[in-house]
C-alpha cells in the first residue's frame, strides 16, 4: 500500500507544484516508486514534467468523473522510478459536476485506493488546486497524509488558521486518519526579516509539524520546468536540488518509524 | 459611472491582490475615489488594508447572496479616499450555493450598478480568487475591463491562453463590452534571464496591452501588509510604491483618453 500524500494551501503560488514535483523526483531519486496526480486544472505539475497537453490522452478528470481505470491514465515520465496522472482543463469544470453527486468528495479515493492495487507504488503525491474547492476535499479524502508548503511570507500564514479548520472538518466528517506529515517553509530567505518572522511564528505555534529542511528561494528551482525537469535534474547543485533531497531523507525517515 | 476594473488571473500567487491595494491606493492619492472588492475568500485584501475579521459586518458574500445594499457592506479604510466592500471565509461556499441560481453570473452586476448610483466612486477594483469560479465570472461580467497581473515565472504564461479563452466566452455570452486595460508584470527582476523572457514573450504576444510600467519584486511590497498599509504608505519612496503610481498614471492617462 503506497502512502498518499496530499500536497495543499489553498493560498495561491506557495509552491505546491514546484514541491509535488521536485519531491517526487527526489524520493525517485532515492529508489523509490512515486506518482504524481495533477489534481489542478492548470496542469502544471504534468507540464513542469514535460507530458504534453496533447499527449494527456486520460487525465484527472477521467479518473474521477468518468471511472477510468488509474492504470490508464497513468504515464511515466522522462525521470526514472517517476509517473503522472496529468491533469487538462477539463478538470475546472469536474468541481460543478461533483456538486450534485452524491458521494462527490470520495471520488478519488476510491480511484485511487483501488487503483493502486495492481501497481507498485511507495508513494503517491497529490498536486492540489490553489482553493479548498471539491477537488481539493476529494485529495484531502483520499490521502493518508497532508503536506503543507507554506510561503514565507505574511498572507501564506494567514491562510494557514482556515486550511487547519478545513483539516479538522474532514476527519470529523470523511478521513478520520487523516494526519499532517508537515509544513515545509518555501522560497526562505534567510536575509529578509519577514522570513526570519513567518519561520519564528511557524515553529512557535506548530512545534515538530514544521519540517527542519527550508527551500530556500533559488533561481534554478524556477527556471526548471521551463526545460521540462525537476530541479535535481537540471541543476543536481543547486541549493534547491539539496533543500528538496533533504526533504526527502526526513519524509521517508519519519515514515519508516511510524 | 465608475470605471470597474476586475483584477483576475487563474493562477495563484501571481500579485492579484498586492496590485488591488496598492494600484487603487495610487489612483486615491491621486485625488480620486476608489471602491476596493475584496471577491477571494481568503479576505487578503481586506486584511491588507487593515479590517479585522470581527469588523467585516456586512461583507461581499452578503452583498452577493443575501443582497444586501452595496451602501451597507462599503466601509471606510485608513487611507483617504479609498473605501472597501471586505470578504470572510463565507465567501468560500458562496461559489457551490450560486451553481444553482437563475442568474448566477450576473448577481455581482447587478448589485454593484445598482449600487453605484448614489455613491461618487471613480473606479472600482475587484480583487478575484486564484480561479475561473463563479466568483471570478462573476467578476468579469460586472466589470467593464480586465487587468492581468502577469508574475514574470514559466507557470504565469502558460495560465495566460487559459484565461483568454474564458474571456472571450464571457464576452460572447455575458458581457459583450468587457474589453482588456491590460497585462502587467509582476515580481520582475531584471537581472534574472526567465523574467526577461516572460516580458519579450508577453510583449511580443499581446503588443500594447501590457503596460510600460513593470512592478519590481520590492521586499518593501510584502512587507507592507503586514503593517496594513499600502506599499505607498509604508514606504513611498520604494521602487514599489513609484511603480504602482506609474501604474495609476498609466490607466488615468488610457481611461481619459476612451
Ligand atoms: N524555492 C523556490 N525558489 C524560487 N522560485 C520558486 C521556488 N518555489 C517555487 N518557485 C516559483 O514560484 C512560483 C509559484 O510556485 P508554484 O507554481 O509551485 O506554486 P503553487 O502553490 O503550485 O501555485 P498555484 O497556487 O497557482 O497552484 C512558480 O513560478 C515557481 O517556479
Ligand atoms: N512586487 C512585489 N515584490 C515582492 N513581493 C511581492 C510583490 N508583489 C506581491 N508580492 C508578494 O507575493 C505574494 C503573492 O502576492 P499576492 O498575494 O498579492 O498574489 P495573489 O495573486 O493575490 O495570490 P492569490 O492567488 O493567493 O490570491 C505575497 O506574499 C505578496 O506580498
Ligand atoms: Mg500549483
Ligand atoms: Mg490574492
Amino acid at each position: 500500500e503506497p502512502h498518499i500524500i496530499a500536497v495543499v494551501n489553498q493560498k495561491g503560488g506557495v509552491g505546491k507544484t514546484t514541491t509535488t514535483i521536485n519531491l517526487g523526483a527526489a524520493l525517485a531519486s532515492k529508489g523509490l516508486n512515486v506518482l504524481i496526480v495533477d489534481l489542478d486544472p492548470q496542469g502544471n505539475a504534468s507540464t513542469g514534467l514535460g507530458i504534453e497537453p496533447e499527449d494527456r490522452e486520460f487525465t484527472t478528470y477521467d479518473l474521477i468523473i468518468e471511472g477510468t481505470a488509474l492504470a490508464d491514465v497513468v504515464r511515466p515520465t522522462k525521470f526514472n522510478r517517476l509517473m503522472i496522472a496529468p491533469a487538462t482543463t477539463d478538470l475546472s469544470s469536474a468541481d460543478m459536476q461533483l456538486v450534485s453527486h452524491e458521494k462527490r468528495i470520495f471520488l478519488l479515493q476510491k480511484a485511487l485506493r483501488e487503483g493502486v492495487q495492481d501497481q507498485k507504488f511507495d508513494f503517491v503525491l497529490i498536486d492540489c488546486p490553489p482553493s479548498l474547492n471539491l477537488l481539493t476535499l476529494n485529495a484531502m479524502v483520499a490521502a493518508h497524509a497532508l503536506l503543507i508548503p507554506l510561503q514565507s511570507e505574511f498572507f501564506a500564514l494567514e491562510g494557514l488558521s482556515q486550511l487547519m479548520l478545513s483539516i479538522r472538518e474532514i476527519r470529523q466528517t470523511a478521513n478520520p486518519d487523516l494526519r499532517i506529515e508537515g509544513v515545509v517553509l518555501t522560497m526562505f530567505d534567510a536575509r529578509n526579516n519577514l522570513a526570519r518572522q513567518v519561520e519564528e511564528d511557524a515553529r512557535d505555534n506548530l512545534g515538530d509539524l514544521v519540517f527542519k529542511t527550508k527551500i530556500p528561494r533559488n533561481v534554478r528551482v524556477s527556471e526548471a520546468p521551463s526545460y521540462a525537469m525537476p530541479v535535481i535534474q537540471y541543476d543536481p547543485t543547486s541549493r534547491g536540488s539539496v533543500a528538496y533531497k533533504s526533504l526527502a531523507t526526513e519524509i521517508m525517515k519519519q515514515h519508516s518509524e511510524r
